[in-house]
């Protein structure tokens, strides 16, 4: 992402709220 | 509505300690409810909204997904120490919805809606292309050899004749052509060696289960079956409180048998699993 430099650039979770983890395998 | 109140939900994130734990009674819900097929745990949270509710609590709507274990829902071995089942077996997912409320801290189930289906061949063939698939449970070879399991189970019990509950999963295996059941048992008021009418036996009052695998080999010289039954211990079952709505899928509707004449002698207690 380019931004300048006084600018914030715009936040984004390093997790997804959901779907949560998987426990064991999807199928 | 007062203003500013609002009616919104909360979202809560999916691995939330606080949805684990709606999830967890769900899923505990699922067990204690179904009374054929096997034992579910916990795979995913899929979503979760949480509305207010009042004049107190908390709604929790929560999707989850399940998968299936290798313990029969008769089976009293706690869900924590069942084996989930795996793909090559074929594996069987479930997708649920539930609404739970919270309230003074306890959790009440108003509603639950699960639907489950197997992993499709493809996905089995995938990972492994030599496993048998799930049959149909009442393809021919799945019945004759359920039928010849519990009659060489029953020709070696000097207890209780046992009758067939439900069949539980069948699988047809090609090489060495042969067929995989498993299916659940219960102990009848007639004597295993004395049978000469099976359709004239009755359930136990005080029900007596148990959960069989076996394997029917058809050979030149004649088919062989060996059969392994395990007899679960028996324990009064506390009733459980019941949502509003309850929705099950055909598949897992109910198989166990209604009322029973309340006279009949009651089952011994065995101590511990019996392999027999």
């Amino acid at each position: 992402t380019v931004v300048q430099p006084d600018v914030a650039a715009a936040t984004r979770p390093l997790v997804r709220p959901c779907p949560g983890r998987i426990r064991h395998f999807k199928i | 509505v007062p203003p500013g109140l609002g009616l919104a939900y909360r979202e809560l994130d999916c691995d939330d300690p606080e949805t684990e734990q709606v999830a967890m009674e769900a899923v505990d819900y699922i067990n204690k409810n179904r009374n054929r097929g096997y034992k579910h745990t916990l795979n995913q949270i899929d979503k979760v909204k949480v509305w207010p509710r009042r004049p107190m609590g908390e709604v929790f709507e929560i999707e989850i997904d399940t998968l299936e274990t290798t313990c029969h829902v008769l089976d009293p071995t706690p869900v924590v120490n069942c084996s989930v089942r795996q793909l090559t077996e074929h594996a069987v997912e479930g997708d649920c919805d539930f609404r739970v409320l919270k309230q003074d801290g306890q959790f009440f189930v108003s509603f639950a809606k699960c639907d489950s289906s197997p992993d499709s061949a493809e996905d089995v063939l995938k990972v492994c292309p030599d496993c048998p698939l799930l049959a149909p449970i009442n393809a021919t070879r799945v019945v004759r050899t359920v039928e010849a399991a519990l009659t060489a189970f029953n020709a070696d019990n000097n207890g209780s004749y046992f009758q067939l509950v439900e069949v539980s999963r069948a699988q047809l295996v090609p090489l060495p052509p042969s067929t995989y059941v498993e299916f659940a048992v219960a102990a009848t008021d007639c004597v295993a060696k004395e049978v000469t009418d099976p359709a004239k036996c009755n359930l136990l009052a005080e029900k007596q289960y148990g959960f069989c695998k076996a394997t029917l080999n058809e050979k030149a010289t004649g088919d062989a079956v060996d059969v392994t039954c395990t007899v679960f211990q028996t324990e009064p079952k506390l009733p459980q409180p019941q949502p509003d709505t309850y929705t099950l899928t055909p598949g897992v509707a109910s198989a166990v048998p209604a009322t029973l004449p309340a006279n009949l002698p009651a089952a011994a207690m065995v101590v511990g699993p019996l392999v027999v």
